[in-house]
């Protein structure tokens, strides 16, 4: 399980405080699938950066399987990340230079869990698996389309086969065909392979489609909607 | 106008072409609001920028007011671009080491249109009309969440108060909240300055609330939607 213990987070910009989290306490288990829905501005990806242990809370703890995480330096933390935790940033963070299938195969090569040609071959099929037309797999992410290079970001999360995935709004440049698509494929891993998935999403129907929403505004996490939510 | 005629937009990879747009006729008057919606691939984006003058046609003209400007050089496009057209990039291209109030100013000190205390003033309007809180308004793209950097996009093709807007996805990062403001603001500017709008989106609220929608699918536009298109 990944945790959140009575932790903030906060940015000093000059003379005041800007609190992307307060007092969140949040537990995600194995098996489940989550969505946070919440404003512009309310603290989802700081949620998931911190979760995830890609950024350190300002207050609180992060515990991974009960183990506090909190204060791990960066290299035992990467390694945790990398055995179990997958992410699809809201901005992608494709390498430029690289094609589609190196892209997807790069973390696998960093984990050492599967040999280069292994990779290809995994990549490949992750790739089809989310959607890309084959003859863009050697195209780099300029040479792709919005929907196409959040495709390539899909893909990669799920390259080293991770318990949780941390999804920023994966759909918000899919088109409805490739977001029915995206939900199908988290619903068929999330029963057969009992993979973890939160997902931040504006998008209505992928937070129906999750059954556990969690709502967020100004940094503070609600089991339902507060009064005037949307 | 803005005008495509018989445009053709195609990439060499390796031994074959990839068709991003086959003789693509469309027209786009003064005071229209029209949307474009296809699947992911299917060359919005590319449409955007060609008619928008960002990238050049393989085949076929594009004119502006009726002049044939296929031909122009790069400094006399950028003039008639500074002039006449605001672009809303799917993936932003914010200037990441200036501040929201910079992002928004930097068109009207190019154009000098305005002078650096007028176009600050300015900026601060257009990011408040667009929903961005004011203490936000110092801080820099990596200081700002992803709808927030979008209402700076937003804002910034409003800078030079140009008569056409092209808008790739406008609202793939915003909340339910922002879009309808965001919306608002498109049918004000529409009804009561006569802006023209040509909006890409997959979100269907966004392409009926336009009244003018083209389809688009492996290049080729459509006044109707095709066969099985969505
Ligand atoms: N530089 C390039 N080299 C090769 N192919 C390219 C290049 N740029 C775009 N393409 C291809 O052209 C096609 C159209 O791309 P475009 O970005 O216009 O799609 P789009 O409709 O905007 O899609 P989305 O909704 O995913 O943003 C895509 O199949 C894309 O892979
Ligand atoms: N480095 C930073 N310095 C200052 N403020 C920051 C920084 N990073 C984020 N913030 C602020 O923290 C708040 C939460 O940001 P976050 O990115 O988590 O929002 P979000 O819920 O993901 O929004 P969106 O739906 O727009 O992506 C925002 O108000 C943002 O301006
Ligand atoms: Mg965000
Ligand atoms: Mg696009």
């Amino acid at each position: 399980a990944l945790e959140c213990i009575n932790v903030d987070k906060y940015y000093i910009m000059g003379s005041y405080k800007i609190y992307a989290l307060r007092n969140v306490n949040i537990k995600v288990n194995y098996g489940d699938l989550v969505s946070i829905v919440g404003p512009s501005g309310s603290g989802k990806s700081t949620l998931l950066h911190v979760i995830g242990t890609l950024d350190r809370p300002s207050k609180g703890a992060v515990k991974i399987d009960s183990i506090d995480v909190t204060n791990f330096s960066e290299s035992e933390l990467s390694r945790f990340r990398r055995e179990k935790i997958g992410f699809v940033f809201q901005f992608f963070n494709l390498v430029t230079y690289l094609t589609a299938v190196e892209n997807v195969a790069l973390p696998m090569l960093f984990s050492r869990k599967y040999n280069s040609k292994e990779a290809e071959i995994r990549a490949k099929l992750l790739l089809s698996l989310v959607g890309l037309p084959e003859q863009r797999f050697k195209n780099t992410p300029r040479q792709l389309s919005g929907g196409q290079q959040q495709m390539v970001a899909i893909a990669r999360a799920l390259a080293n086969d991770p318990a949780v995935i941390l999804a920023d709004e994966p759909t918000g440049n899919l088109d409805l065909e490739s977001t029915s698509k995206f939900l199908s494929t988290i619903r068929f891993l999330n029963e057969v392979t009992k993979k973890t998935f939160v997902i931040v999403t504006h998008n209505a129907e992928v937070a129906t489609f999750t059954k556990n929403i969690k709502f967020i505004r100004d940094g503070i996490i609600y089991e339902k909607p507060p009064e005037d939510f949307l």
